[in-house]
């Protein structure tokens, strides 16, 4: 096979631990990135709409125009097809600008069409997250046609405003502590 | 003389007048927030009570993508909302809300998914949101990437907050030390807000960098044409620069602006709350000013901003972000070589504040012209 990621870390962050791997039957949902094409392009039409000094400044896309210049090919799109219906893979929906398709399937149909992939529930409090602790790989005809898999190891990132007051046991802002 | 900084602070630093409000009525505004962190709308209005005096302002939030539990609020959901609200007054205002449907999706790439499938967005989006770059593939990184081009092909502001850890830091294998720059943050297709405090905190007073601030430069992503000169300036002129071998000098750096990020007063379930800091603060309200240019513009019939940085930021000089942020460094490795020092603010652009604190009137100007 071949591994998308192979540099992709999986790490369990803090507070999140493993409940045991999913039963095959269970559902989960795989966000696959189809591979877009006229990247280049994109890119220097960014430049040329924010640019004041451009004759096409200010002229943005709308969304079907996005998709009319990102939308991955025929070929991406059929090879892709084919591989899910292989594996028995209905459930898929795709954004409008194509790229992205968002398949529900069992657990058991995921390690099977992502090979290495071994799915775990982790808990965190309340939360709860499905992902896979081993690498996945696709198959080799999709090396061409698909960028990564989204939802097998990275967790949803948390934010954490500070009262650094309170944090830090002052009650006091930084500033005038360290004039103190 | 203030307790902390509220909307009343905020609009005095940035010279906003009472008239500085959004007024046309197809102008709209973003926050995005992640892993069930919900705002109540009871909270909203409290903080307008309390804050919101002296500038026209909308107490409710017109639209929520997404699913809005019912528990109880996140103090960063109350943040982003209250003072988008705050700088971008009286502009209708959504919330994005992706906690993942199912628990193997991820929040923000369903975020992502969401912008992929609408056709009518609000033009400017705030996200408190990052990630170490280290810790993402290649290939994830370079896809939302691309992901953030289609926004701004698509003519959205997409401002990220910088991240509160300084320059970062990590051991490499060798184990040695090096920065650690954060993504989206280091996303050459989005603009990146960095964190000031008052030099007195209880004075309206001129800013000084935040030592959380985050800034630095990509391992992954290339500098940008547009930032080479003010790059090669600043480094060329640092009095006191970290060794070469903690950064990478090439890649994109950030942040391109900054705003106060310390001292902030939130309401959250309710209560008043004191002191909350970070560039997730600083981040809503620069968004919320952007928004108010983009008003101007659409009053005036003229497109929106889109992506400020290659249109505007090359040609912003001290005049328009002003006064500059020249005080102040902020955090990296606690090491015998750097010992806790990243990199330190400088007039003009520096990898601390970006190119400093706005201006509104003159930010204002430069949008227009």
């Amino acid at each position: 096979g071949w591994a998308p990621e192979p540099d992709q870390l999986f790490r369990t962050p803090a507070g999140w631990s493993d409940a045991g791997r999913l039963a095959p039957s269970e559902t989960l949902s795989l966000t696959f990135a189809l591979r877009q094409r006229n990247v280049q392009r994109l890119a220097r039409l960014v430049q040329q709409v924010s640019s004041p000094d451009s004759a096409k400044y200010g002229q943005f896309l709308s969304l079907a125009d996005v998709q009319a210049l990102v939308a991955p090919s025929p070929l991406t799109l059929g090879t892709v097809q084919k591989w899910l219906d292989r594996h028995g893979v209905w459930d898929c929906r795709a954004v409008s600008t194509m790229d992205f398709l968002q398949c529900q399937l069992p657990a058991g149909t995921a390690e099977r069409l992502l090979p290495g992939a071994q799915f775990h529930r982790y808990r965190n409090g309340t939360l709860s997250s499905v992902r896979s602790p081993s690498p996945y790989t696709l198959s080799e005809e999709l090396q061409e046609h698909v960028d990564f898999v989204g939802g097998l190891h990275r967790f949803p990132a948390e934010r954490k405003v500070v009262s650094r007051a309170w944090a830090s046991g002052r009650m006091w802002p930084r500033r005038a502590t360290r004039s103190t | 003389f203030h307790l902390g900084v509220t909307p009343a602070v905020i609009r005095q630093r940035y010279n906003l007048t009472d008239g500085d409000v959004g007024t046309f009525q197809n102008s709209s505004q973003a926050c995005a927030q992640f892993l069930e962190q919900y705002f109540h709308q009871a909270d909203l209005s409290e903080f307008m009570h309390l804050f919101g005096g002296g500038f026209p302002h909308r107490c409710s939030v017109d639209r929520v993508v997404g699913r809005q539990g019912q528990g109880k609020a996140g103090l960063e959901a109350s943040l982003d909302v209250e003072y988008l609200m705050s700088t971008g007054a009286n502009i209708s205002t959504w919330v994005f809300s992706t906690a993942g449907r199912h628990e193997s999706q991820e929040p923000f790439l369903q975020w992502l998914l969401l912008l992929s499938n609408m056709s009518a967005l609000p033009w400017v989006h705030s996200v408190s949101y990052g990630d170490d770059e280290d810790s993402l593939s290649r290939a994830y990184l370079e896809r939302v990437n691309v992901e953030f081009m289609k926004a701004a092909a698509r003519g959205l502001s997409i401002l990220f907050a910088s991240g509160d850890l300084g320059a970062g830091c990590r051991t490499t294998s060798e184990g040695k030390h090096v920065f650690r720059p954060s993504f989206p943050a280091s996303s050459p297709y989005v603009t990146t807000v960095g964190g000031t405090s008052f030099r007195d905190p209880f004075l309206v007073s001129a800013e000084v960098s935040d030592y959380i601030s985050g800034g630095g430069f990509s391992n992954v992503f290339p500098m940008p044409s547009y930032q080479a000169a003010a790059v090669k300036r600043y480094l060329s002129v640092a009095p006191r620069l970290p060794p070469s071998t903690y950064y990478n000098s090439t890649g994109r750096a950030y942040p391109d602006l900054a705003a106060l990020s310390d001292n902030y007063w939130v309401v959250t379930n309710r209560i008043p709350v004191p002191w909350v800091s970070g560039t997730s603060a600083s981040t809503p309200v620069v968004a919320g000013l952007i928004a108010l240019i983009n008003d101007q513009r659409l009053r005036r019939g003229r497109p929106p901003p889109g992506l400020p940085q290659p249109r505007t930021l090359q040609g912003i000089t001290s005049r328009t972000l002003s006064p500059q942020v020249t005080q102040g460094c902020h955090l990296s490795c606690l090491d015998a070589t750097v010992e806790g020092q990243g990199f330190c603010a400088a007039p003009s652009w520096d990898p601390v504040t970006g190119w400093g604190t706005p201006n509104f009137p003159e930010l204002l100007r430069a949008m227009l012209g």
